[in-house]
């Protein structure tokens, strides 16, 4: 499975 | 971080306290949609959970403490504060944030990146983030108020949304395999909207100038 995408935009 | 991201960052928080000291200096908030403040304060509550399960940054994680805070700061002051509660226009600002919430929820339910609690709340938390400002619009359309709202906090608002797809276009062309469609089609609509509540600010603006003029 894809990795969790870190959401690093605010 | 690229320039673009950071002065995003940097004039959507501008636009935050721009509206808190004008709330603190006039000790009004004619004008203001309580709305559309409320759904910001949803929207930076359900996409900033990963506080406790992620570190990115200092930066990030002071940026996202402040959003929050911020936003139930000017909350606590349009319902609390013994003046400034008293000029908020309840009548006005009547707009169904259901239509708004019930939507996205079902939107992040159906469309999302991973079928988890917190990555579902974060995808409805840019889904509402594009539609949050419709209140405070109608508001401004039913009452041309422009006096409370100033042109600063409007301007940096767009500035702050103009400045993020930059930021994408930017990192698109520099960081391989770096795409992310939803936060990509949201932030187009809510510019979208953006652009149209800049334009029912000139109208208002240009029509109060007019009624201001000696005849």
């Amino acid at each position: 499975a894809e990795p969790l995408k870190q959401h690093d935009e605010l | 971080m690229n320039i673009f991201r950071f002065a995003g960052d940097m004039t959507h928080l501008c636009s935050i306290v721009v509206l808190l000291l004008k709330i603190e200096a006039t000790k009004s908030c004619a004008g203001v949609s309580l709305r559309t403040q409320e759904l910001y304060a949803v929207v930076f509550v359900s996409r900033y959970l990963d506080l406790f399960f992620t570190f990115i940054s200092v930066y990030n994680t002071v940026m996202k403490v402040f959003f929050i805070t911020s936003s139930f700061c000017i909350i606590w002051y349009m319902r609390h504060h013994r003046i400034v509660s008293q000029t908020y226009d309840r009548e006005q600002d009547t707009f169904r944030v259901a239509f708004l919430v019930v939507p996205c929820i079902f939107l992040a339910l159906l469309v999302n990146h991973e079928f988890s609690m917190v990555e579902v709340l974060w995808t409805f938390s840019i889904y509402l983030e594009s539609v949050a400002i419709l209140p405070q619009l109608i508001l401004l359309q039913r009452t041309f108020n422009v006096d409370t709202l100033t042109s600063n906090y409007v301007f940096l608002l767009g500035a702050y949304r103009a400045l993020y797809i930059l930021n994408w276009l930017y990192r698109y062309f520099t960081e391989p395999g770096y795409s992310q469609w939803i936060v990509w089609s949201s932030g187009t609509l809510q510019t979208a909207i953006y652009c149209d509540f800049f334009y029912y600010y000139v109208v208002s603006w240009r029509k109060n100038e007019r009624l201001s003029l000696p005849s």
